[in-house]
């Protein structure tokens, strides 16, 4: 307040010398959190392609990734996934961090030819991760 | 009983540790690892993997099951959301014997009678049936008239060469169909449901059905020609298509997930894992509310 406003304002803009990018880094998610990733394999690497007719490639997807501290809402974790992190970081390390697993699965059509040569085409479930949590 | 309940978590941690390494895909798993050990949707999955030999499956059925893949499931093997019916197995069998009982008349247009003897042996007790279709198609070399009209007879008998030992009394069961042969259509389905269905749910394994059809050209589409009869023997031996519903918990119950995404639509606070009596309950408030709304 020593300063008149205005001559604060007349004051050149001078640009900022921390990096834009840098400054935001802070909120990306940390490179290696946990998330889904995929991995798409296809039947005749399993050798079941004489069985399995269709489909020709299947994209199960798996979670990886480390659990933050502070996991909330982001991951839909209930309290205890935290109540685990303190534990863990302040009483006992035998006790495990909570882990990046599966929490939604979504569906998968099989065509399979069945060993007395009838055909069948089955729906199984929770064949496809397609959403991670923290537990 | 803190101690007991301790060993019993250790055994149940043994079991699964076996489970587990036999679980891993990779290892050539060898007889010893019978499914017994394995979880059961890994089973379903493992016994396609068995040594026994795989009997080759009909061309046309593979033909037939591929193009209904296509209309059920996208490239990657998800099932299409708009679908509204609740099987969730299709089953194709093809006859594995067939006799034919009397020749056919071209003159009254009737095909030979043949004796079709279905094994259902794949279709598990938790596979409640929904439908189940005769496939006929034709071998596209002959042509056909325009427009035909034809009547089928199905006759089902207990197979009495399997029942030697049993004195059995032929059952048998007269149904008809009228149906429409056009000269585009590649394949007829004869609805045998209300036919196969008392057989299917008292776990008949061998279905036993005598077929013959008697075809004239349709008047109306031909008014000039006369009741003139035409050669069927395009007429392949027929496949047996069975829609099912796996009641079990690996396969995929459509409606039970459609129901449920839109209950908790509805009310989000609902809590999870309804039971079903409450469920249904919620089904009745989500109606009710909307009659008011």
């Amino acid at each position: 307040d020593q300063l008149p406003v205005s001559s604060v304002l007349r004051k050149p803009l001078t640009p900022a010398s921390f990096n834009l990018s840098e400054y935001f880094k802070q909120f990306l998610f940390p490179q290696n959190e946990c998330e889904l990733h995929d991995f798409r394999l296809s039947f005749s690497q399993l050798k079941w392609d004489d069985w399995i007719v269709a489909p020709h490639r299947y994209n199960p997807q798996y979670c990886k990734g480390e659990c933050p501290r502070a996991v909330g809402h982001r991951y839909g974790s209930p309290v205890h996934t935290m109540v685990q992190n303190i534990i863990y970081e302040k009483l006992d390390s035998s006790v495990p961090k909570p882990s990046c697993v599966p929490a939604k699965y979504s569906p998968l059509s099989v065509l399979t030819i069945e060993p007395d040569g009838s055909i069948a085409y089955k729906e199984y479930e929770d064949m496809i991760a397609t959403k991670c949590t923290c537990r | 009983s803190q101690p007991s309940r301790r060993d019993a978590q250790n055994a149940a941690t043994t079991e699964l540790e076996s489970g587990a390494k036999t679980w891993s895909l990779l290892q050539p798993l060898d007889r010893r690892d019978r499914p017994g050990l394995l979880p059961p949707l890994f089973k379903v999955l493992y016994d396609g993997q068995d040594e026994t030999p795989r009997l080759k499956p009909d061309s046309r059925a593979l033909r037939y099951m591929k193009r209904l893949y296509k209309a059920y499931a996208t490239k990657d093997g998800i099932p299409k959301s708009n679908r509204s019916h609740l099987y969730n197995t299709v089953r194709l069998f093809t006859p594995c014997t067939q006799h034919k009982q009397t020749p056919g008349d071209h003159v009254t247009g009737t095909l030979p009678a043949v004796d079709l003897l279905f094994n259902l042996d794949r279709v598990t007790a938790v596979e409640h049936l929904l439908k189940s279709v005769l496939l006929y198609t034709f071998n596209t070399s002959v042509s056909l008239p325009s427009a035909v009209k034809c009547e089928c007879n199905l006759v089902t008998k207990e197979p009495q060469f399997f029942h030697k030992t049993l004195p059995s009394a032929p059952y048998s069961f007269t149904f008809n169909s009228q149906l429409e042969l056009k000269k585009k259509r590649k394949w007829i389905e004869i609805d045998v449901t209300t036919l196969l269905q008392p057989l299917v749910t008292s776990n008949k394994r061998n279905i036993h059905i005598s077929v013959n059809f008697t075809c004239v050209q349709d008047q109306l589409q031909q008014p000039s020609k006369q009741n003139s009869s035409f050669n069927l023997t395009p007429l392949v031996r027929p496949l047996l298509l069975l829609y099912l519903n796996d009641t079990s918990a690996q396969a995929y119950h459509r409606w039970y997930s459609l129901h449920y995404k839109r209950v908790t639509s509805q009310c989000p606070h609902q809590k999870r894992g309804l039971s079903a009596h409450s469920r249904g309950e919620a089904a009745v408030g989500v109606k009710s509310s909307r009659h008011r709304r």
